[in-house]
């Protein structure tokens, strides 16, 4: 039975496309069946392993599908799930359409459970499964929330970020309240990380101050690699292996599953 | 008769916020007139100006007034323009209720005139009007494209967010064809330029050679600074006037004014 992961944030940029990506990928590195759901409309997840063009079907018609639950099944599913470079990695892709869905999501019954009915039939057949997150508050983040056990918040080392903390913390607990209570935090990723800039420190100590719930000891630090990686259509650990930030995201893999020891 | 520029690119961490905060900034130091508009429900344009409580009166009022436009009257908007540090820059701060009113204005008759109802009264005021937007083409962006005369666009110098760019031209061409025939592209900005970094090369070279429209001649350059700054609630000129950060900021306001000649 899969756990599943959502990686939210409202505020953009902070990493959680990187995030899901990579630590999808390292997941996979150790041998655990993995699957990435890109709900970002924008597609930068599908992008990042190479899945450029709209695919014939995506998330898009799985969200569809989910309107009407007794006709879904994990036959119907088949289509939307594609393999990746990674034997243990699959993804199910974005689509632009999900920006249409979004607001067509607004007024529709039971419109916070679209995502969770899918992924719910999906959890037998993984371990993890990791959602990409748009930077907003909106229908897709509260699907995501409410499909989740966790949700693993990335926090980009500048002013910015950490204002948008309280307000993220403030939706997390209206879906607790409304629609899945069970969703837990699964911890604060520190990511874009600068050892030499004063900005970064504080940061840091900021949100271990600020934040009582669990932020990991792995922190993720600035390095190019994780920026042009995605243009290659790879994951960091295909792309260059040796990389600073290739080794964060594999430590930031054994951190979450529990596994002791250093890289 | 302001001139209104939207910054918008609903790609996230791009550098809309910094670029609306120190553009606004830098006109202002050459004496023009100019409002800045927190679109954004995060607030971080408020807050990089030091605005950190909610205000008794902000861009939300203005918004639900500009349901009844018979209402609306200069004088019921005096209580949302509020000052800042510096003598020639007003700013409508933003309020976190704005992502609730985003909901509300998905059924609402003429939602897309909203912003336009209110900056038209502005208008006589000022000399330019900036609008942050928020990192996504929904019902807020919407507004800002629809009251804006131009669109300025910051395109971080990275992969994913050349990738946003089509999606966004189509949103300008629908907001041109259905509400804002007027809209223009004031040009594109880019941001975060390291330039002993390939990437950064690459991506310079791709949007050249991909938008026909107009690409501002200065580049903002990645400057520590530029994220320092928010935390001390100043733009970059009153935060630190001889780094390139600011020196950046000020050659784009003198480009975007037609001011010749260098910084
Ligand atoms: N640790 C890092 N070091 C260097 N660059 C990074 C790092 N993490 C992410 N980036 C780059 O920073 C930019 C923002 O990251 P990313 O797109 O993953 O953030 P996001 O939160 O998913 O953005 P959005 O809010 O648009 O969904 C991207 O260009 C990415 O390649
Ligand atoms: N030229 C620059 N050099 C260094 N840091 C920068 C630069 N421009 C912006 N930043 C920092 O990068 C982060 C993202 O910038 P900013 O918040 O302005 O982007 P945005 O597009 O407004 O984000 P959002 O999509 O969340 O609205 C911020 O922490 C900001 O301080
Ligand atoms: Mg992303
Ligand atoms: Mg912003």
């Amino acid at each position: 039975m899969a756990k599943i992961i959502s990686i939210s944030n409202q505020k953009g940029g902070v990493g959680k496309t990187t995030t899901a990506v990579n630590l999808s990928a390292s997941i996979a590195a150790f041998e655990r069946k993995v699957l990435l759901v890109d709900l970002d409309p924008q597609g930068n997840a599908s992008q990042g392993l190479g899945f450029n063009e709209i695919q014939d079907e995506d998330i898009y018609e799985a969200l569809e599908m989910a309107a009407d639950p007794a006709t879904l099944t994990l036959e119907s599913l088949k289509g939307i799930i594609k393999p990746t470079a990674l034997k243990y990695m699959h993804i199910i892709p974005s689509n632009p359409g999900l920006a249409g869905l979004e607001l067509d999501l607004v007024t529709a019954d039971r419109r916070e459970y679209r995502l969770a009915t899918v992924l719910n039939l999906l959890r037998d057949q993984y371990e993890y499964i990791i959602i990409d997150s748009p930077p907003s508050l909106s229908q897709l983040t509260i699907n995501a929330l409410t499909a989740a056990d966790t949700v693993l918040i990335p926090v980009q080392c500048e002013f910015y970020s950490l204002n948008g903390l309280a307000e993220l913390y403030n939706t997390i607990r209206g879906v607790q309240k409304n629609f899945n209570s069970k969703l837990r935090h699964e911890g604060v990723v520190l990511t874009m990380y600068s050892s030499q800039l004063s900005l970064s420190k504080e940061v840091v100590e900021q949100v271990k101050s600020e934040y009582s719930e669990k932020i990991f000891k792995t922190m993720i630090p600035r390095n190019v690699k994780l920026a042009e990686s995605p243009s290659h259509g790879k994951p960091i650990i295909l792309y260059d292996i040796q990389c600073v930030g290739a080794k964060a995201y594999i430590a930031l893999a054994k951190e979450l599953l529990g596994i002791p020891g250093d890289m």
